[in-house]
């Protein structure tokens, strides 16, 4: 209904800033917004952030890791209004630099008491912060095998 | 609810049977390029009902099933379960169960495709009322391939607008 | 033909004269998310006479010209410079120099748009001279944007056809 | 002319299967083909790679790394036929594992003989086969600055 999508939106749209400012440090500004408020049934919605000390004026020139750390404000805005119990993410820090692969694995951490988080990385740091560890292998050509990987912690 | 394991067989380069379980917290998966990575999240696509064989990376739905290798033919069907616990009781005893359930699809090359829940036969839209209202049906932000996070951000005001109602 | 140094200036985030020398061998660029390493990729396109704003990640271009930042204003221009050696002599020469020539291109957001050889006013078709048969076109295998190395294999037929016509 | 343009292709074709062996190792296959060899003027090319060990049927089940090195593969093979003076590559090593990345700079310094490389990266063991480092920095917010770095070798 109109109403618990306005709601919904009003909800999501509040973490989304607390965790911008969060994921980006600093004086940045973001925002949500509705494409049609008068028409809530059809409307669009519209993501807005500009980093730290900049002054963007249109969302495609963000850089692909200022892309990528946007995308997870949105995913954890969205995950803190209603978490849903398992989330999987393929290589989402690959354009990462290492000073915003630790803000998004700190918030990462957070989340995972919530609900359980299923990450594929090639990153050391993003290994580091998790409870456990699987390996994929081929040692057969062409079948996969999965091992777990015990921790020396 | 919660994820307890995946079961794999004959799905895309899981030819012999594999158990994945999935503890809480942050489990991290590695390995080297083409290992079946990405192949673990298309099982679990394919389980919660995506019917597109494009969201799986193939052109038809037999590029699923276990194609061969180096010393091994291919398969004939593919298999996945999932176990799912702390699911909502009337909706386990609806299954006979009491908090867990064993969701299963089947897939053969001569196109016979099957599901279960508990072992007893049922429709898609069984599988996707246990999901629902969870955040995890098919257009969920909850689960990100590899390579789609730009196109979170850059997808049209309609599409994020799919994602809310997802959520609400 | 070797690239000998890029100079931009109020082109996206490079405010302030910025030269860059490019040595024989590998260059290696790093630096943080969002520093401006692939604008330096956005302004070799730019000279290289690429006439589509959304090629360089904008809408239009006035989106190239410095936008302003937290202590500075924006600028009115963009000028990028590429300083190549080894040119072919008789082609240099038709620019009154001897073997190395200076390309420059200039935007302004009045829409006023200069390209010079040499600082002798040129159309884009003369740029297009230099580079002709280097294989440094628009549609060039040789600049692979952020993200788009996945692309060139999901290419149809017909696009990397292109690149072979290119290369011939 | 139709003649040169199948010269090329020929030459290429070459190439990609040299250049694959080295990039894949071992026994996989590889090669590219016309799609109307009866139409020279107006034919597309079609790729096909199926990787060590495997029985791809399709292209389009590669995974990440692999489709990133099939494109390194093609990359290089265009470059042995008609080396550009100039090539620009923005984060391709993102997608690649340990083992890919070392191959793929083996060759990226053989082919730097023959042109200047250009390589935005975040990975340590690409950074270690440049010959020059140059750093882009945003000291003050919004504005990029490059910074060359020497190296201590
Ligand atoms: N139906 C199938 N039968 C057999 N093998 C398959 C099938 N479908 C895909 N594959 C194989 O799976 C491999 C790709 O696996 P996947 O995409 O999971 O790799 P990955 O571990 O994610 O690698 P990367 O780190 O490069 O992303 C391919 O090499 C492909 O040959
Ligand atoms: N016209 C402009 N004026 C001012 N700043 C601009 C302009 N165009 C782009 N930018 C800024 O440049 C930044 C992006 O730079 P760029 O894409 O080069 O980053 P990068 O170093 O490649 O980062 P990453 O490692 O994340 O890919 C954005 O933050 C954007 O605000
Ligand atoms: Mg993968
Ligand atoms: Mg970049």
């Amino acid at each position: 209904t109109a109403e618990s999508f306005y709601d919904t939106f009003q909800s999501i749209k509040k973490n989304f800033k607390d965790i911008f400012k969060i994921l980006f440090g600093g004086e940045g500004r973001s925002d949500i917004t509705l494409t049609d408020e008068g028409d809530i049934l059809n409307t669009g919605v519209e993501i807005f952030v500009q980093p730290p000390g900049k002054r963007l004026q249109n969302m495609t020139l963000l850089s692909g890791g200022e892309k990528a750390m946007t995308a997870a404000v949105l995913l954890f805005a969205m995950f803190l209004h209603k978490p849903s119990p398992f989330c999987f993410l393929d290589e989402i820090d690959a354009p990462l630099d290492d000073a915003n692969i630790g803000r998004f694995c700190s918030i990462l951490k957070d989340m995972s008491k919530k609900a359980q988080f299923v990450i594929i990385t090639h990153n050391q740091k993003t290994m580091e912060v998790a409870d456990q560890l699987y390996g994929v292998t081929m040692q057969e050509p062409g079948v996969s095998k999965v091992i777990s990987v015990k921790f020396e912690n | 609810m919660k994820f307890k394991k995946l079961i794999i067989q004959g799905f895309k380069s899981f030819v012999d049977k594999t158990v994945i379980e999935f503890p809480d917290g942050i489990t991290a998966v590695v390995g080297p390029n083409g290992s079946g990575k990405s192949n673990i999240l298309d099982a679990i696509r394919w389980i919660l009902g995506e019917q597109n064989p494009k969201e799986l990376r193939g052109s038809n739905m037999d590029d699923i099933i276990f194609a061969g290798s180096e010393n091994r033919k291919g398969s004939n069907i593919a298999f996945v379960t999932l176990v799912l616990t702390d699911i909502d009781e009337s909706l386990a005893a609806k299954w006979g169960s009491f908090s867990e359930v064993e969701i299963t699809r089947k897939y053969c090359r001569d196109g016979d495709r099957e599901y279960f829940i508990n072992n007893k036969r049922c429709k898609l839209k069984d599988i996707r009322e246990i999901f629902y209202d969870t955040g995890l049906g098919s257009k969920s932000i909850s689960i990100i391939e590899q390579g789609k996070v730009e196109k979170l951000i850059s997808a049209t005001p309609e599409e994020i607008r799919q994602f809310f109602d997802e959520a609400a």
